[in-house]
């Protein structure tokens, strides 16, 4: 029985016992925070004094790289630090604060930017981040993929979350909506995180789908070679899938893999938090798992995952536990007649709202540490 | 002039308000996106180390390497030059990449710089930003050493802000 998602249930719901955290020196980790996000170092100490028993962590971040404003700590920026030193527990941890420096700037490309101009940054990235792919111009998403290829280049493992409205809705015309896909979870060049609930929200029970949980297909980005096998096996063997004008058969299709984004504790200004949700809860704790899996492969030689796409989706045709798989559930779309409100569903192996699933850490790490 | 980002919204988000024009001497900052070259060898390395049956999987590139790679043609970074010199605007930083070239200059030169573009001051109540209403243009002979200008457009996103509650409905609806 539990009251909400704290580190123990996560690491305990993941199989990562006390032993799993980091003793390479090396590893590293970080998330990133954009526009009035601010964290504020008091509330990670109280965080895992209450919280953190059970497995050896760090209470304190290595890095802040950019300018942390004054004023009230942000949700957001306590929760991806709370987390992700949780799962990527005792890891060298950086925040990059990019809230614009100028009025001019684009928090989000100055972000980028830092990560241009600087030699070394930590391989695992997390990034609670997006925006609907039409408002947004082709040729600031094209360039902003080739930033994630140069990342992916240097080792760097780059997590987005998939979003919290679903397969989204934009109403076209009278009577004609489609759906709406979110940039930069649409990239063919980052591993987008959904995000799930425990069937019983009171247990430790299997996972379904979070309704919020953010999927579909990009209108922009066609479909990268190392998914089209699993997505063409989704859309032949799934019965219910909603009519295709809603969305582009053949664009880039996302998530790729899935964590709890429900009902989460956190410490923020000071006060614990219940019912904190959505897939930015999601996405830090992947990004924690796979920064421990590289700090097993570093104590062995090995360099980084880096860009975990092709990988991820080769390993998946094989027989294996690296992932609990999610089934069950549908995310929201359309309130309007055609679709009522249900998007993508659920399905074995994967699907558009929970990609290939949840993290199983020991499978995980007998499947990448090598 | 040339449009770069002639799809993209320009249209004022919800939570947000206009205060005021921008007086012609206010300082802003523009960043300029440079083409890059040899993407397509780019891309073909990015998979080659990203695939495990690859032999050279996990064999990555450091900054400075991507660097050599991709940055902009001399002709790219000359022209660049060259146009903002022009314009007297010598307040610039690059990065290692040499792909951005970030500047400081007087609303009046990058009203100049980018036809079109008139920059305004708005709030959503914590945070004032600058941005453009209108689309902006780049002279034809810029068009093709730029992917687009950062500053006049998009406002921070604010949509991936947590779902506070909604759990705690979930739970009641579950019991």
């Amino acid at each position: 029985f539990h009251l909400g998602v704290t580190p123990s249930i996560v690491r305990k719901r993941y199989n990562l016992t006390a032993s799993d955290v980091a003793s390479f020196e090396n590893s590293s980790q970080a998330v990133s925070q954009f526009l009035e996000q601010y964290f504020h170092p008091a509330d990670l100490a109280e965080f895992m004094k209450l919280f953190g028993g059970g497995f050896e962590h760090r209470s304190q971040v290595d890095r802040i790289v950019g300018t942390q404003g004054s004023g009230k700590a942000g949700l957001e920026a306590s929760l991806d630090v709370e987390y992700i030193m949780s799962t990527g527990a005792n890891i060298s941890t950086w925040i990059f604060s990019t809230p614009g420096r100028h009025e001019s700037q684009e928090p989000f490309l100055e972000w980028m930017l830092l990560l241009n101009n600087m030699s070394s940054i930590p391989l695992v990235q997390s990034i609670s981040y997006g925006d609907y792919e039409d408002s947004l111009s082709v040729a600031y998403m094209e360039r902003i993929s080739t930033e994630f290829m140069k990342a992916g280049v240097r080792g760097v493992t780059i997590l987005f979350s998939s979003g919290d409205d679903g397969a989204g809705c934009k109403h076209v015309s009278k009577d004609v909506n489609v759906f709406s896909p979110q940039f930069p979870a649409s990239s063919p060049y980052v591993t987008t995180v959904g995000g799930t609930s425990f069937k019983n929200p009171f247990k430790i029970t299997y996972e379904v789908t979070d309704y919020i949980s953010g999927g579909g297909f990009s209108n922009v980005f066609p479909m990268p070679d190392y998914q089209v096998q699993a997505v063409k096996s989704y859309l032949s063997t799934t019965k219910k899938l909603p009519p295709q004008t809603y969305y582009n058969i053949s664009g880039r299709a996302y998530p790729d893999v899935a964590a709890l984004s429900d009902n989460y504790w956190i410490v923020v200004n000071r006060v614990p938090m219940p019912w904190v949700s959505g897939t930015s809860a999601s996405t830090p704790v992947f990004a924690g798992i796979l920064a421990l899996i590289n700090d097993r492969r570093f104590t062995k030689g090995l360099p980084s995952l880096g860009f975990l796409n092709p990988r991820l989706y080769k390993l998946q045709q094989q027989k294996n536990d690296a992932l609990f798989d999610v089934t069950e559930g549908c995310h929201l779309a359309c309130i309007d007649d055609q679709v009522q409100g249900q998007g993508f569903c659920a399905a074995p192996a994967w699907d558009p709202v929970t990609g290939w699933g949840t993290p199983n850490y020991p499978g995980l790490l007998e499947a990448l540490g090598n | 002039g040339v449009f770069l980002e002639l799809d993209q919204d320009v249209s004022i988000p919800k939570g947000w308000k206009h205060l005021e024009r921008l007086s012609v001497n206010e300082d802003i900052m523009l960043t300029f996106v440079l083409k890059q070259q040899n993407l397509d060898i780019l891309k073909e390395i990015f998979y080659d180390v990203s695939d495990p049956d690859s032999v050279n999987y996990g064999k990555y590139m450091s900054l400075e390497q991507i660097g050599v790679l991709i940055q902009p043609s001399a002709e790219t970074q000359k022209v660049v030059q060259q146009w903002l010199q022009n314009h007297n605007i010598a307040n610039c930083s690059s990065v290692i990449t040499k792909d951005f070239v970030q500047c400081i200059m007087p609303v009046r030169v990058a009203e100049e710089l980018l036809p079109g573009a008139e920059f305004h001051r708005y709030t959503n109540g914590h945070v004032s930003i600058i941005r453009s209403p209108s689309l902006y243009t780049v002279h034809s002979d810029l068009a093709k050493h730029l992917d687009f200008v950062s500053g006049p457009h998009r406002f921070p996103s604010e949509k991936m802000a947590l779902k506070y509650y909604e759990s705690k409905w979930k739970a009641a609806n579950w019991q």
